[in-house]
């Protein structure tokens, strides 16, 4: 059979105009080596939903991006992520909202879908199932990067001026 | 905001979304990454689906859901239905983009605004990372 993989990197607040050449290559790399662990899974017979965990949990353990390890900072100074999953062959899907703690969320939404009757769980609840689920559960200074932290400083400083200078600003 | 979509050597799609969600957001705001239908969603019969973008607007127009439903019910293409909910996000003021992939393996990686990777790999090995703009 035919087999195919595609990944995004989000709608990112650094584009071309902003990005040295090595960004752009550090960039590349972590699309690719996501692509190529995703790739060998298929490859090899592999699962849909293995391919999409495997690819997204590297892209989460990487701080270049606005997931896991690269979250960035909630108007209170927090981190919270949010994930979801879903399988085409029977429509099963799983979520989690504003959990804290989890390192790959990713892999919790999968754990809803196929360990729980649930689609969705939130926030403490989430996190709790999380532990009983054997998820990896990590200090809430794993998530934090001087990058999104110098973020949050200055949409707090443009939120005090009520005023923002991009009006295509994403915010992550 | 991060995302996948793959499709197996038994037929099989799959979809899955991660984000950090929205600096300086408040009041426990949820946006469209775990929100099924809206950004993420995948069905054998048609696509499968990872958004990024704005998530309101995505939420709005169900949009994960909405390309589904155009290939089903109106027989779309995977890139025309990509096109036409993009164009819904961006009629309503949002943006933002897509990857998806249909049944056969089409793919279509929509969107309105920069500041966009993408990447995809085929069954010939071939690898291609894009980064607009």
């Amino acid at each position: 059979g035919n087999y195919v993989l595609v990944i995004h990197g989000g709608a990112g607040t650094i584009t071309r105009n902003n990005m040295t050449a090595d960004m752009e290559a550090a960039y590349t790399a972590a699309l690719e080596s996501s692509l190529k662990k995703g790739y060998a899974i298929l490859q090899s017979g592999g699962s849909s939903l293995d391919a999409v965990e495997a690819c997204i949990r590297m892209l989460e353990d990487d701080s270049l991006f606005n997931a896991g390890k690269g979250a960035v900072f909630t108007h209170d100074g927090s981190n919270e992520l949010d994930a979801s999953v879903m399988d085409g062959k029977t429509l099963a899907a799983g979520a989690v909202a504003g959990v804290r703690t989890v390192r790959n969320p990713i892999t919790l939404a999968r754990a809803v879908m196929e360990k729980s009757p649930h689609v969705m769980m939130a926030g403490r609840g989430a996190e709790q199932f999380a532990k009983e689920a054997g998820i990896e559960i990590v200090d809430t200074a794993y998530f934090r990067t001087e990058k999104s932290w110098k973020g949050l400083q200055r949409a707090l400083q443009q939120d005090s001026l009520k005023a923002l200078a991009n009006p295509d600003t994403k915010f992550g | 905001t991060v995302g996948c979509v793959a499709l197996d050597k038994q037929g099989n799609l799959a979809a899955g979304t991660s984000t950090g969600g929205m600096t300086n957001k408040k009041f426990g705001r949820i946006g469209d990454s775990p929100v099924i239908g809206a950004g993420t969603y995948a069905n054998n019969n048609t696509v499968a689906v990872s958004g990024t973008g704005w998530g309101e607007f995505y939420i709005r127009n169900v949009v994960a859901y909405d390309l589904s439903a155009l290939m089903e019910y109106k027989g779309l293409s995977v890139q025309e239905a990509g096109k036409t909910v993009i164009k819904k996000v961006g009629d309503l003021g949002g943006n933002g983009g897509l990857i998806a992939l249909d049944k056969n393996g089409n793919m279509a990686m929509p969107f309105n605004t920069e500041g966009m990777y993408r990447g995809s790999a085929t069954k010939d090995g071939r690898i291609g990372i894009l980064i607009y703009k």
